[in-house]
C-alpha cells in the first residue's frame, strides 16, 4: 500500500494531503460521543458451568476479559494506539476499502493458574500464560 | 463466534448469540482442553478415603500462586532454604515462580521394615511418574512427611533422617543406595520435613523402570537405627491430612505447538 502510494504522488502530487494538513474529509471527521473505543470488556470463562468441577480443584472459573471497540482516527490516548496504528488509521481514511482500520488487541496478557486432579489422583497445578487480557489497545 | 454458557459475556458484546448444538459444546470444550494442555477431560477416582494432604498443600500453593499472579509480581523471590520442619503454608521462591507446572504424586507404595525385622529399621515409598506432562523437565523435587512428637525419644533428642533413593535391589544382600537428603532434628518436633529428591525424579522421568522408590532411615547421633513409626514419621495409615506425598515443579523446555483443527 504504500509503495502505491507513492506511485500516485509523483503521479499526482496535487491529490496529497499537505504534510500538516488532513487529507480531504478529514476536517469533517466527526467523532460521535457514543462510538465505543477499544477497551477491555469482562468475559468470565466458567468451569462450574462446564461441569468441570469434578476434577478442577480451582479456580470455579476465572475473568479472561477481551479487547473490543473501534480504533478509528484519531486514536485516543487512552487507546494506547502504536505509532503503527494511529499511521494504519490515517492511511485508512485515505483508502478505506483497501486498508482497514488498526485492530483493537490485547496489548499485555498474564498468566492464571488452574489446580486440577489427573486420572490417578495426582494434583497439579498448571500456570498458563497469556491467558488473561491485563490491557488492550489499537494495534 | 458463539458463545457457551460457559463463557460469560458480562458485558455489551457484539458477538452473534445462538444456541450451539451438542457437538458443537463438545468441540468447544475440546479446545478449551487443548489450550489447558489436555487430551481429554481427566476422569479422577471419587475421593472417598483418598489422601488430602496433597491437595491440601496444592491448595496452598495455588492460593499463594493466584495472589501473586493478582499483583503481577511473579519474578525476584528467592526460595527460603528448607532445613526444618514447615508447618506453614510453602514458600514461595524463584523455583515456584518460574515452573509453568507444579505436580503432587500419591503414595502409592510403603514398605516397612519395622521393630518385627533386623535392624537397621527404614520406610520405603513410592511415586508413579509417567503421567508427567509432556515437553516439561523437572526443576526441583520434594518428598514431603509429617512427623508427630516421637514419644519414645527424649524431646530434645537430635534424630538423623536421610532419605535415599533405590538404585538397585538384589535378592541376597542389601538394596544399592544413593543418598538425597538428610535432615537432623528434635525428637520433639512436630510438623512436616521437606526433602530434595531432585536426583531421584530426574533418574526416573529419564528411565522410569528404574524408579524403585525412595528409602527412609531414621538414626540417633551414636548410630543407632530408630524406627521410623516410633520417631513420629507417618505413613499410609497415618490421617488422610498428613500421609507422605512428593511435589515435583516442571517448566516448560519449549512452547506448545498448536495444532492444526
Amino acid at each position: 500500500a504504500a509503495k502505491q502510494l507513492k506511485k500516485r504522488q509523483q503521479k499526482k502530487p496535487s491529490d496529497l494531503p499537505h504534510p500538516n494538513k488532513l487529507p480531504e474529509g478529514f476536517d469533517h471527521v466527526h467523532i460521535s460521543e457514543g462510538r465505543r473505543v477499544c477497551k477491555r470488556h469482562e468475559l468470565y470463562v466458567s468451569f462450574r458451568d462446564l461441569g468441570w468441577l469434578d476434577w478442577v480443584i480451582a479456580p470455579q472459573g476465572y475473568s479472561a476479559y477481551y479487547c473490543e471497540g473501534e480504533c478509528a482516527f484519531p486514536l485516543d490516548s487512552c487507546m494506547n494506539a502504536t505509532n503503527h496504528a494511529i499511521l494504519q488509521s490515517l492511511v485508512h481514511l485515505m483508502k478505506p476499502d483497501s486498508v482497514p482500520k488498526a485492530c483493537c488487541a490485547p496489548t499485555k496478557l498474564s498468566a492464571t493458574s488452574v489446580l486440577y486432579y489427573d486420572n490417578n489422583n495426582n494434583v497439579i497445578l498448571k500456570k498458563h500464560r497469556n491467558m488473561v487480557v491485563k490491557s488492550c489497545g489499537c494495534h | 463466534l458463539a458463545t457457551g454458557s460457559f463463557l460469560k459475556n458480562h458485558l455489551h458484546s457484539s458477538f452473534i448469540q445462538r444456541k450451539l448444538s451438542g457437538r458443537e459444546k463438545r468441540e468447544i470444550q475440546k479446545e478449551i482442553l487443548s489450550i489447558l494442555g489436555l487430551s481429554g477431560r481427566p476422569r479422577p477416582p471419587s475421593g472417598g478415603k483418598l489422601p488430602s494432604a496433597a491437595p491440601l498443600f496444592m491448595l496452598d500453593l495455588y492460593h499463594a500462586v493466584a495472589s501473586e499472579e493478582e499483583e503481577d509480581g511473579m519474578h525476584g523471590v528467592s526460595r527460603p532454604v528448607q532445613t526444618s520442619l514447615s508447618t506453614q503454608s510453602p514458600p514461595l521462591g524463584t523455583v515456584m515462580s518460574e515452573a509453568d507446572t507444579v505436580m503432587s504424586f500419591v503414595n502409592m507404595v510403603e514398605h516397612d521394615r519395622d521393630t518385627f525385622y533386623q535392624k537397621p529399621y527404614w520406610k520405603e515409598f513410592k511415586f508413579d511418574l509417567t503421567q508427567i506432562p509432556l515437553g516439561e523437565s523437572v526443576t526441583a523435587a520434594d518428598f514431603r512427611i509429617y512427623k508427630m512428637r516421637s514419644s519414645a525419644h527424649h524431646f530434645n533428642k537430635t534424630l538423623h533422617i536421610s532419605i535415599y533413593e533405590i538404585i538397585k535391589e538384589h535378592t541376597n544382600r542389601e538394596s544399592d543406595l544413593l543418598r538425597l537428603d538428610l535432615q537432623d532434628i528434635l525428637a520433639g518436633d512436630e510438623g512436616w520435613l521437606v526433602f530434595d529428591v531432585t536426583v531421584a525424579s530426574n533418574h526416573w522421568l529419564l528411565n522410569p523402570k528404574y524408579n524403585l522408590g525412595l528409602r527412609l532411615y531414621v538414626e540417633t547421633p551414636d548410630g543407632h537405627s530408630v524406627e521410623p513409626g516410633s520417631a513420629g514419621l507417618l505413613g499410609r495409615r497415618g490421617p488422610r491430612s498428613k500421609q507422605p506425598f512428593m511435589v515435583t515443579f516442571f517448566q516448560a523446555s519449549q512452547s506448545p505447538i498448536r495444532i492444526t483443527r
